[in-house]
């Protein structure tokens, strides 16, 4: 008796993703059963929730299938007109929550808001959000001299464990980090300096033939990368571990970044999740993929359960 | 348009469709 519980972001900047035709199929002991998935929220509050229950009884595995169709965008931003964006007096509730500290987000301790104040020498107020939000971003990459590439526990055959994470405050003093950790710094960063920002938990197709990304070329995986809201025009994603190198200390934040904002791959990343362990009430288990299980209404298992999860992602092309 | 579009100055362009979901296995 269980559930699994995955998030699907429906509408985001580069995302938008329809659940009326979401497709699931479930296994128990390897045998098929007739089970539908319940879905709750509001597709145009950005996010959904999928709820596929396990029936009581002795099972010794659970397999899972859920797909829905989904469209990915490149995006652009006009540096200027986003240079001239003001702090907002009041941000929106929707907005507001990605304000607070979360698990593996600790952006509450004293350790995040002395690197703002530090960083932004008493100007934070005085200099325009999306600026302010480069510059913060870019400081706290250059932090990290030690980056670990592999991001995700795999187990073989496409399939992983989930993100190997340590969070944004033991990074601060661990000798290498991940991508995972660089996105949840990042986003603990902005919090303490007032600027809502989120991990995004997604799925990635393969780059084909670019090779301007540090992503597998061949393969669809899970990725993560990080997004800040710009009031009043919506969130702008960007990718620290892609951002890191490519002579970011010496850029001109006046200037387009790679990776920040302008970010042509954005439409072979699908957004599934804003927390590496959505609707578990802020618990992450050792290694989080983007959902979430309970066996007796519990996230934690009286026996030892190992889960695995395969990224699905079918390319229909351009539309 | 589709839903959701951001305001200015954030542009989307170069859509692609995709089908997408993940496949669990849980297993004791």
């Amino acid at each position: 008796g269980g559930s699994i519980t995955i998030a699907a972001a429906t509408v985001d900047t580069a995302t938008v993703s329809d659940l009326r035709g979401l497709e699931t199929s479930i296994r128990l002991n390897g045998i098929p059963q007739n089970t539908s998935a319940r879905v709750e929220g509001d597709p145009l509050s950005g996010s959904q929730r999928i709820s596929l229950g396990i029936p009581r009884g002795p099972l010794q595995t659970v397999s899972a299938r859920v797909t829905w169709p989904a469209i990915a965008f490149s995006i652009g931003v006009d540096e200027q007109m986003a240079a001239k964006v003001t702090w907002p007096r009041e941000w929106v509730p929707e907005v507001a929550k990605f304000l607070a500290p979360s698990q593996g987000i600790q952006s509450d301790n004293e350790i995040f808001k002395a690197f703002v104040a530090k960083t932004t020498e008493g100007r934070l107020r005085r200099t325009p959000i999306y600026l302010a939000a480069k510059d913060l971003v870019r400081r706290t990459i250059m932090e990290f001299r030690n980056v670990d590439s592999q991001t995700l526990v795999r187990e073989g055959q496409g399939t992983i464990r989930g993100f190997r994470l340590q969070g944004a405050l033991s990074s601060t003093g661990a000798l290498s980090v991940t991508p995972g950790d660089m996105v949840c710094t990042c986003v603990a960063v902005l919090r303490a300096a007032g600027i809502p920002a989120r991990p995004v938990i997604g799925i990635y197709s393969g780059s084909g033939s670019n090779p301007d990304t540090k992503l597998p070329k061949d393969r669809k995986t899970l990725c993560v990368w990080a997004e800040f809201n710009l009031p009043g025009c919506g969130w702008v994603p960007f990718d620290p571990y892609e951002m890191r190198g490519r002579g970011l200390p010496q850029a001109n934040v006046n200037q387009p970044w790679k990776w920040f904002g302008t970010i042509k791959q954005m439409n072979r990343r699908v957004g599934l999740a804003y927390d590496f362990a959505p609707f578990n009430h802020g618990m992450i288990r050792d290694w989080p993929a983007g959902w979430v299980w309970t066996v007796s209404g519990q996230t934690t298992a009286p026996f030892r359960l190992v889960d695995a999860t395969a990224p699905l992602m079918v390319s229909r092309g351009q539309i | 348009s589709w839903p959701g579009c951001p305001a200015p100055p954030l542009y989307r362009s170069d859509p692609r469709g995709y089908t997408v979901g993940l496949a669990i296995d849980i297993g004791a």
